[in-house]
């Protein structure tokens, strides 16, 4: 995870993949 | 051709017309008819009122309404438009028309800045980045020592934050994502194109609706 910038480490949180949403 | 005329369209009560959101819109009306089955499916989940409130969109996100997420909740927040704790069906398809495959780059960059910028300051600020990466930790429940997560700021700022003022303008951020534009990927959904092949119980209830009125 160092390697990675934090917003990119942010983005992988499953409060922001809107996807599940559509998920019945 | 299809089956229905526009003026046989089906009107939401209590709801904004599908027609004029889907003028404001990527959408097409059969693609706003079939989203508000999706509406009804989350706005029902906990009381059947017709609106989403934040424990309803919690559960439709994670499956699980005692699951509390800052994400989520800052999400909920920009989808919340007028401020009044909960989402009804016009706020609803605004916001995820922002997350349309066709929707303007510039308006998925803007999204994302007001939604990492956590006490809307205009700035995205270290102290909220770090809270963030702090709720991320929680979540997935990976460890990192204090001074690894320092080390992932300094990088972070160093890239993103041109001026070194120790905080992320929306110029500064724009510039960033153009150069990480992975970043962005969160802010399409794929799954809005195919809307109506999801939902296609829209037309069966579109027809339910002509029928009964």
């Amino acid at each position: 995870p160092v390697l990675m910038n934090a917003f990119e480490l942010i983005s992988t949180s499953q409060g922001l993949n809107l996807s599940s949403l559509f998920e019945k | 051709m299809g089956c229905f005329s526009s003026k046989h369209r089906r009107q939401f009560p209590g709801h904004e017309d599908p027609v004029s959101l889907a003028s404001q819109t990527a959408f097409t009306v059969s693609e706003v008819e079939a989203l508000f089955e999706l509406f009804k499916s989350i706005s029902s989940s906990v009381i059947d009122d017709g609106l989403i409130s934040k424990e309803e969109f919690q559960l439709a996100l994670f499956k699980n309404r005692k699951k509390e997420n800052l994400f989520a909740n800052r999400i909920f927040d920009l989808f919340d438009v007028k401020h009044k704790g909960v989402i009804d069906f016009g706020d609803f398809v605004r916001a995820l028309n922002v997350f349309h495959p066709n929707a303007p780059h510039e308006d998925k960059v803007d999204f994302s800045f007001k939604l990492y910028d956590l006490d809307s300051t205009g700035f995205i600020e270290r102290q909220e980045v770090k809270q963030m990466l702090i709720a991320l930790l929680c979540e997935s429940e990976m460890k990192l020592a204090d001074e690894t997560i320092e080390i992932i700021l300094d990088k972070t700022f160093v890239d993103a934050d041109v001026n070194q003022d120790g905080k992320i303008d929306k110029e500064e951020w724009q510039n960033f994502v153009s150069r990480n534009p992975s970043l962005m990927k969160i802010m399409t959904l794929p799954y809005l194109r195919d809307i109506t092949t999801t939902f296609p119980s829209f037309v069966f209830n579109s027809e339910v609706d002509e029928i009964a009125t």
